[in-house]
């Protein structure tokens, strides 16, 4: 599946937001994310998993210089939320394998944990589709995280 | 931005494992699906959020031919694992947003949270990408979301 791969791509200048303790119910991703979009910031990454006893975690990205913008949107909103904390981080960085038509990720995905884990590089986040694997880690990790997915993938040129 | 939309697409044949309650550290995530790809089981989607007191979910979903085998191969797993509660649910549907060069996912996101949530279906899982937008969903409401969302990004032919 090797032959699949393009290339690494990656980016240090986001931000993580996470609403730590939504209501698993309908409405909620939109008062989350309809506030944001109607000041025009753009959002990267979204990631939401399933609820455990009704409450679960919303996360996405933007870039860093819409951090305090965000940060005051969703401070305002918190009474018609209701989450239990909000999580900011700016000391991440995205690491995404990007290929062409990766009809199962399991092959490259786990290639690529695995790559990661040998350097003892923990992943925050994960989110995948079909053309690409993206993964959110610290962002201390980046270059050593590029260089041995770089050499997982035989992209070394 | 609905100039991008392509289509929805959609898939009722999956089914969704989480594994509840994994230990956020190095390695895990290869623990979990290098199995699973050791065996040929095609992987789809693939989220995980980030960890609150060291502890987190992974879900993932196959094709629901393979629930059985994945089902053995991560009890299996278990004690190396170290999870709180395998969750398996067959009864989802996955719908995709497919657009191209969606640069900011959350004019397109908020749409679709917001056509979701006035028809009450609610949204269990999230993961966007450049291209895609995907969304699962109780299969039940699998024809009422395909028809919602069309409306919503004027695909009616
Ligand atoms: C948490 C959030 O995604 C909720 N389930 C919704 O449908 O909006
Ligand atoms: C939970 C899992 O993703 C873990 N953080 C890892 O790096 O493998």
């Amino acid at each position: 599946e090797n032959a699949l791969i393009s290339g690494i791509a990656f980016n240090k200048d986001q931000t993580k937001f996470t609403l730590h303790g939504v209501e698993d119910t309908p409405g909620i991703a939109y008062k989350i994310l309809g506030p944001v979009n109607d000041k025009d910031i753009s959002v990267d990454v979204i990631v939401q998993n399933i609820s455990v006893n009704g409450k679960t975690d919303f996360t996405f990205t933007v870039d860093s210089e819409d951090e305090e913008q965000v940060k005051s949107i969703l401070k305002s909103k918190q009474s018609g939320l209701d989450y239990i904390d909000l999580l900011i981080d700016a000391d991440i960085a995205k690491v995404s394998i990007v290929g062409a038509g990766m009809r199962s990720h399991a092959g490259i995905a786990s290639k690529a944990f695995e790559a990661l884990s040998n350097e003892s590089i923990n992943i925050q986040l994960i989110s995948t589709s079909e053309i690409k694997i993206t993964m959110v880690i610290e962002d201390k990790y980046l270059e050593l995280a590029v260089k041995t997915l770089h050499k997982a993938f035989n992209l070394d040129k």
